[in-house]
């Protein structure tokens, strides 16, 4: 199927590299 | 002890980010450069969080987010007989709304924000400029008009813009060729 994302998963995202 | 190996969130497209930056002194193409590109959502951060934000960049730059394959540009084969749903925003929203917008824009391309519309969707392009700084999505083909309105009205309600505020989408074709600054058009919502 299509991946598609919502926006509030996609910005859960934002600072995880940052954190880990 | 089994560790999960971390696997990154692919998107179902691989998009390309372009900036210019105007360099009267060379030709429009030589000042468009491919920066890099990223196929997951977390290479799209690490790439959205190293950057400079839109607001910072100096007057006359873009950046453009495209799907590979496509040029950030009308001539490409995928944008010829495509247009592009236009946002401009007054100076003062430089401060405001700037980075926001262009924010939930790469959002609605990269999460595939217009459903099964979104294989229509080229790419967006932001314009930073001394008289007002502009956010575009462009879509493949003025033609399919189902597609363009249903972009367009997504689009609209992922920036959060008010129902009584208009936008336009403009034909391409029509910006290359208009003889004054107003390009008429082609779908409002």
């Amino acid at each position: 199927g299509k991946r598609q994302y919502k926006r509030d998963f996609l910005l859960g995202f934002q600072f995880m590299a940052a954190c880990t | 002890v089994v560790v999960e190996p971390h696997v990154k969130h692919p998107l179902q497209n691989r998009w390309a980010l372009w900036f210019y930056k105007n360099d009267k002194s060379k030709m429009w193409q030589d000042n468009l450069r491919l920066i890099t590109k990223f196929d997951t959502v977390e290479d799209f951060w690490a790439l959205y969080n190293n950057i400079q934000l839109v607001s910072k960049l100096s007057s006359g730059c873009d950046y453009s987010v495209f799907k590979d394959g496509i040029e950030p540009m009308w001539e490409d084969r995928r944008n010829k007989c495509g247009g592009r749903w236009l946002i401009t925003l007054s100076k003062q929203q430089r401060h405001t709304e700037l980075d926001r917008f262009w924010k939930e824009t790469l959002l609605c391309l990269i999460g595939e924000g217009f459903g099964s519309f979104s294989r229509d969707v080229c790419g967006a392009v932001v314009n930073v400029r001394a008289k007002g700084d502009k956010i575009a999505v462009w879509t493949t083909n003025t033609e399919n008009g189902e597609a363009v309105t249903y972009i367009g009205r997504k689009y609209k309600e992922g920036l959060g813009l008010p129902p009584k505020l208009v936008i336009g989408y403009q034909a391409h074709a029509d910006t290359a060729t208009k003889s004054n600054s107003i390009t008429k058009n082609k779908f409002v919502v």
